[in-house]
């Protein structure tokens, strides 16, 4: 009969697209915002 | 109606060589930026802590709401993240700017006693990383080259 | 042939100072002092030696990163082990990024640097990393591990998309989402070109081709930045030239993970890490739906004509699609006309390649020739054997085997062409069981639906099966042609199968077709079908029990 897709932990009814936070195939989890690469401007790359 | 179809020699070496890898886990970290700070570590707190991201939390709303400290600490600690621009966005709607030199943030404490085209001059309030706490400074030249 | 004495030794050298240099966090300011080393070790000399360079550095990379998984040889590794491995892989990945952005020419008088060179270094690194992934997967077999080539590939993608002056291009990338300046299309297309390097890249690591790379492969095609960049249109207005090229990359990685899940799919019962690697593919296939769906809309063709037959549900999700600004009426809503619904007489939008596999003119001459005049007599009769002939051709042209079945993109290009024919000549009247009647199309489809076997009817129930998708003139169409084969079959074993088709659709988990779900309802209410007092419909408890359920769900 397939698989629950509803419990992929995808947030189907979301209004906003999915895929920036998307966590990846096996994950069970959307990624936060702190885990997101991001086009920073350079100088905020303190380190 | 199909049946079963047997699988090819090929078939049975592509699944010999998935069945291997299965067993070499897919890191979340594997495709990420090195955290200098907050490395991508699972760590199964109590079950009573928040286990899920909260609703919301990626959005500039969610972020003007934190206080001025925990938008610092994103900002330093979450380099190169969605998470530190919106920080920085935040930071910029309560008028603090980023000086790209000192690599910290400035607030004017009052009106400068003197603005040209290339800089202005007086006390600001600025986020020491190092020392991590606001200062007052006196008599700062912000030269314009250096506002982000 | 072999490498030059003392190549291995100072490729060593240069690549351990490298790594000592990136952990100093000093990568950009002794960058330049780093190339003269290169030179004067003579690395840049020719062509070849940049080559045997980047290879050593891969392998010798590559070795390391065994060597440290090694001393954890199981459960999961610590994230120490793991970030020492990084440690080597983010050193050479930021050195070959270095190179990459200051090859090329950047005179000062044209405005942005000649990119060429830097995508050709960048396609000569690429391709070296993938080859040495492949010799790797043939020499380990089962102890290969994906880490290495992985992080490699992955950063370097990241690198040189989220900081566009790695390719020399304006830092200002593409903030304002609103408009693009001509210097934002110019950068759009050298990222389009970086971005077909890297889908070249992932087509020679395809799974069929390095199977112990599967499952990062599919992580690579899941990551939202290769999703963005492949698939999104942003920024507003990016050129729709460059959107169109990037689905189609991306269809194509698709299609190539499919095919190598099919064999196994085909026989249901998985294996545990085909079933992981399937649910992944779900998973994935779920996101596109919902962020995407008119790139499932466009490629939905090539899409059923590679996902088999018991991939029921995946092909569901596929055909579940629709333009996210269309609004679909709920299909169980009572009395629902949906002949009424203006979507229905509008043919489904898309651009893809199709019925490219009638590409014999002689068959499609005498096709066009039968479907205008009903001549020559002799096409029916022909047809099915030139099935079977050009399923065997097709077979054999792709090294395999003579085939006992049909070759379904032919049956699917053929049912979606003599549809589309069909359309064309009932409208402007409505789409209907009276107009479809005793057509030219419906003669092809009812011969075929007599004169097939169980597996080959099968097959093009399916083809007609695959069309039922959103409100739109093919689903109209094809709805039809389905109820009316069920209502004139001159067996009761064809209604059983055109009902088998539909309820092994319909029994799986969502998401469901609309166009699915709404000729169902209509066959099992209209009563002109008589469907419940058909012999098959009670032919055992649990089946009747199924109708039943499914009946009342739709009702």
């Amino acid at each position: 009969f397939g698989t629950d897709l509803t419990a992929l932990g995808l947030n189907l009814t979301a209004t906003e697209k999915l895929y920036p936070s998307f966590a990846g195939p096996w994950s069970d989890r959307t990624l936060s915002v702190h885990e997101i690469d991001y086009p920073v401007p350079p100088e905020y790359l303190i380190s | 109606p199909l049946g079963p179809v047997s699988l090819s020699k090929s078939c049975y070496y592509q699944l010999a060589m998935l069945d291997a890898a299965a067993h070499h886990q897919i890191y979340p970290s594997d495709s990420q930026r090195l955290r200098l700070y907050l490395p991508a570590t699972r760590y199964q707190s109590p079950s009573y802590y928040p286990q899920t991201v909260l609703p919301h939390s990626d959005t500039a709303e969610f972020f003007h709401r934190l206080s001025t400290e925990t938008l610092f600490f994103i900002f330093y600690f979450m380099e190169g993240t969605k998470a530190q621009y919106l920080a920085a966005k935040a930071l910029k709607k309560q008028s603090w700017r980023f000086h790209t030199k000192y690599m910290m943030w400035f607030q004017r404490h009052e009106e400068p006693k003197s603005i040209t085209d290339e800089y202005e001059q007086g006390t600001y309030i600025y986020f020491d990383y190092d020392k991590w706490g606001q200062r007052k400074k006196e008599g700062f030249t912000f030269e314009y080259r250096y506002l982000e | 042939e072999g490498d030059p004495p003392g190549l291995v030794e100072r490729t060593e050298k240069l690549l351990r100072e490298w790594v000592g240099i990136h952990q100093s966090g000093q990568t950009a300011k002794m960058f330049p002092i780093f190339v003269q080393q290169m030179t004067v070790h003579g690395i840049l000399k020719t062509d070849d030696l940049v080559t045997r360079f980047f290879r050593l550095s891969t392998e010798m990379c590559v070795e390391s990163c065994y060597r440290l998984l090694a001393t954890q040889p199981n459960g999961p590794n610590s994230l120490e082990l793991r970030t020492k491995c990084y440690e080597t892989l983010d050193a050479f990945t930021m050195l070959i990024v270095l190179l990459i952005k200051n090859s090329g020419s950047s005179s000062s008088t044209n405005l942005t640097p000649e990119p060429a060179a830097k995508i050709n270094l960048l396609s000569k690194i690429l391709s070296i990393i993938a080859n040495v992934a492949i010799k790797d997967q043939e020499t380990r077999r089962a102890e290969f591990q994906h880490l290495a080539y992985y992080r490699i590939l992955i950063l370097l993608f990241i690198e040189l998309n989220l900081s566009p002056p790695m390719l020399g291009l304006p830092t200002q990338g593409f903030n304002n989402f609103n408009q693009m300046t001509a210097n934002d299309v110019f950068a759009d297309n050298v990222q389009l070109q970086v971005l077909y390097e890297f889908s070249k890249t992932l087509r020679l690591l395809k799974p069929s081709r390095v199977p112990s790379f599967a499952f990062a492969w599919l992580d690579f095609l899941s990551h939202r930045l290769f999703v963005e960049k492949c698939l999104s249109g942003q920024p507003a207005n990016r050129p729709s030239g460059n959107i169109l090229k990037g689905w189609a990359l991306y269809a194509q990685l698709l299609i190539d993970l499919i095919k190598f899940e099919a064999p196994f799919l085909r026989n249901v019962e998985l294996p545990p890490s085909v079933d992981l690697l399937y649910k992944g593919t779900l998973k994935m296939f779920l996101v596109l739906l919902h962020d995407f769906p008119e790139f499932l809309c466009e490629y939905c063709y090539s899409l059923c004509d590679v996902i088999p037959c018991n991939a029921i549900q995946l092909r569901n999700l596929v055909l579940s699609a629709f333009p996210r600004k269309m609004r679909l009426p709920d299909p169980f809503t009572p009395n629902l006309k949906i002949d009424q619904l203006p979507e229905m007489s509008q043919p489904p939008k898309t651009s893809a390649l199709q019925n490219n596999l009638i590409s014999t003119v002689t068959f499609k001459d005498e096709l066009d020739s039968f479907l205008k005049t009903r001549s020559p007599v002799s096409f029916l009769n022909n047809l099915v054997g030139y099935l079977r002939a050009q399923s065997n051709q097709i077979a054999l042209s792709l090294g395999g085997s003579k085939m006992n079945s049909l070759n379904v993109p032919l049956l699917n290009a053929l049912v979606l062409y003599v549809g589309q024919s069909a359309i064309s000549s009932i409208q402007p009247r409505p789409i209907s069981l009276t107009n479809i009647a005793g057509t030219t199309q419906m003669d092809i489809f009812q011969h075929l639906a007599t004169k097939l076997d169980t597996e080959g009817r099968y097959l093009f129930l399916n083809a007609i099966a695959n069309q039922l998708r959103y409100p739109n003139s093919h689903t109209h169409y094809f709805s039809s042609a389905l109820l009316y084969l069920f209502a004139v079959a001159p067996s009761e074993q064809i209604q059983e199968q055109i009902t088998r088709v539909l309820v092994e659709r319909l029994i799986i988990m969502r998401p469901h077709p609309w166009g699915l779900l709404v000729t169902f309802i209509e066959l099992i209410k209209n009563p002109i079908f008589k469907f419940w007092k058909h012999e098959f419909v009670r032919c055992a408890p649990e089946i009747e029990k199924l109708f039943e359920s499914v009946a009342r769900s739709c009702c």
